[in-house]
């Protein structure tokens, strides 16, 4: 989840 | 979405506006990297594996979409379009994919946040762009026409990398909790890759006279 969280850029 | 990673965002599409500006219009691809154009399709195909299976907003999705769409058609364009393929430089363009593939695979195999096939392809694209750009800037010394399409092309992707990393500090900053090692360091040795080309864009720029890059 914490990692999941951090993928929002391109 | 703070400021610096809109502008970044932006300037990433602007760039590729640019390039696919130069091959609409003039209907050349002269002095662009087919290379480099194909390690960025690579590129975005393992970033974005996980388009499908995690949403993370609308503004996201539709930006996957547009990156992966226009690195492949503009690969397409260079390979295949039959006006558009005359113009490149294809004995120029010499630099080996395998050369710069390879030891970011076995780096992304080792240095990873988790040892799964998303993961790793995640991590290896991040590796992969920063030394994407390579065969572009070693085509661009070799050519001694650099044309402004071209040289705003470059300009801009090393700004959106630039932008990137004032984004990645804001982010540190203000976010809890915000750390990502791999993206951040794969990000400044892209940055840094640019040094030398920002420096004599500006140059140019500042004199008002035509980009040339020493041999």
């Amino acid at each position: 989840e914490f990692l999941h969280q951090q993928k929002d850029e391109l | 979405m703070n400021i610096f990673r809109l502008t970044a965002d932006m300037t990433h599409l602007m760039s590729v506006i640019v390039l696919l500006l130069k091959i609409h219009t003039i209907k050349s691809c002269a002095g662009i990297s087919l290379k480099t154009q194909e390690l960025y399709a690579i590129v975005f195909t393992c970033r974005y594996l996980d388009i499908f299976t995690d949403f993370i907003s609308f503004y996201n999705t539709i930006m996957k979409v547009i990156f992966l769409w226009t690195s492949f058609s503009i690969v397409w364009y260079m390979r295949y379009h039959k006006i558009v393929r005359r113009s490149y430089d294809k004995d120029q363009d010499t630099f080996r994919h395998v050369f710069l593939m390879l030891p970011c695979l076995v780096l992304a195999l080792l240095i990873n946040e988790r040892f799964t096939f998303k993961e790793v392809m995640w991590t290896f694209s991040f590796y992969l762009e920063a030394v994407a750009i390579l065969p572009q800037l070693v085509l661009l010394q070799r050519t001694r026409n650099i044309d402004n399409l071209t040289g705003q092309y470059i300009f801009l992707l090393g700004a959106y990398r630039a932008l990137y990393i004032l984004n990645w500090i804001y982010r540190y900053v203000t976010e809890p909790n915000y750390v990502h090692w791999i993206p951040w360091m794969s990000g400044l040795v892209q940055t840094l890759l640019y040094g030398d080309f920002f420096y004599y864009y500006f140059l140019s720029w500042k004199n008002n006279v035509k980009l040339q890059l020493p041999a």
